[in-house]
């Protein structure tokens, strides 16, 4: 299964 | 190009308007290694630029490699960029390529 983070981390400027 | 040989483009985005506009994924120790652009909101300075496309790989801010750097690490340089009142832009190198350079 892929990392966890790339899943949750997005971030918007 | 072929996939070894990634074009890379310098992109300078004014700060024309109140935000950066774009939204990034990825960063060190990810299965996107490098920030990948994954939004880019109408009416946002990034916009304005017309020149950053949703799905470049971003590899350096105002010269600074994002490479090693985690997801946060990476976003706080973007923000800092954007904020920072020494410059009215922020340079962008990125490239078309979803590789990990």
């Amino acid at each position: 299964s892929p990392p966890k983070e790339y899943e949750d981390e997005v971030t918007f400027f | 190009p072929g996939l070894l040989e990634p074009t890379s483009t310098l992109v300078r985005v004014a700060k024309s308007a109140s935000t950066l506009g774009i939204a990034i994924e990825g960063g060190a120790n990810t299965r996107q290694p490098l920030p990948r652009i994954v939004t880019i909101q109408r009416g946002g300075s990034a916009h304005n630029c017309g020149q950053l496309r949703v799905g470049q790989v971003i590899l350096e801010v105002n010269g600074v490699s994002l490479r090693g750097r985690e997801h946060r690490d990476a976003a706080r340089l973007i923000a800092e960029a954007f904020k920072t009142n020494e410059r009215d832009h922020v340079d962008f190198l990125v490239t078309e390529f979803n590789v990990a350079l």
